[in-house]
């Protein structure tokens, strides 16, 4: 199936994706 | 050590505070699945800030969260 972009992966030291949902 | 964690967290941005919490908690998770810890920190970073310091404090609700994010990962890969 298609690729799935969630959860947003959380890397050390590197801005969140997430971030943007809040 | 948790006043700490509570000051810092209070003087910082909404971001700023996700992102603090994901840098502590991360190295946990990692310790306890390393192949999906990025994806467990950024789902388990969706949560409210207090639960994320309730799981910095208590590694056994940290465990059940961690288990609890890797299962839904997985039917979700499935």
């Amino acid at each position: 199936g298609s690729s799935i972009n969630w959860p947003p992966e959380f890397h050390p030291g590197v801005p969140w994706k997430g971030l943007q949902n809040i | 050590e948790k006043s700490l964690i509570a000051s810092t967290l209070a003087s910082a941005s909404p971001e700023e505070q996700k992102i603090m919490l994901g840098e502590w908690l991360f190295p946990l998770i990692q310790a306890m699945n390393p192949t999906l810890a990025s994806k467990i920190t950024g789902m388990l970073l969706e949560m409210d800030n207090s639960e994320l310091l309730h799981m910095l404090e208590s590694p056994e609700s940290l465990r059940s969260k961690v288990d609890e994010a890797v299962a839904v990962l997985q039917a979700c890969q499935a």
